[in-house]
């Protein structure tokens, strides 16, 4: 999807996204 | 454990059937953190229990900008919390889980 962003480092992949509203209000 | 700040989770269930892992991680109390770093992102990643380092992960974090280096220690130890916890939860599990 378009938030979803692929950053490559060293030969490892990162996929970056936005943390699910869920996830942020147990915090 | 002290805690960091920052949450790692499994990003997919642990089939237990390879050393690799899909991993996620994301900024739980900014607080925490002494360096500028992205809110609200997750950053999902592979690692494999046999040949990666949370060391080696948190330094590539630091690398593509995702957190400053005075915090890549604590990015390094929330990964190496949870990478703990998934091992000692392997070897309860019967083989192959």
């Amino acid at each position: 999807s378009s938030l979803t962003q692929v950053v490559h480092s060293a030969g490892r992949r990162f996929i970056v996204s936005p943390v699910p509203e869920s996830r942020l209000r147990e915090s | 454990a002290e805690d960091t700040g920052l949450r790692v989770e499994l990003a997919e269930e642990d089939d237990c059937s390879n050393s690799s892992l899909a991993l996620r991680l994301w900024v739980e109390d900014p607080k925490k953190l002494k360096g500028k770093h992205k809110d609200n992102e997750a950053i999902e990643f592979s690692f494999n229990l046999e040949t990666d380092t949370p060391e080696e992960v948190a330094y590539e974090m630091v690398k593509s900008g995702f957190f400053h280096e005075s915090d890549s220690k604590a990015v390094a130890k929330s990964i190496r919390d949870r990478v703990t916890l998934i091992k000692k939860t392997r070897e309860k599990k019967p083989p192959g889980c």
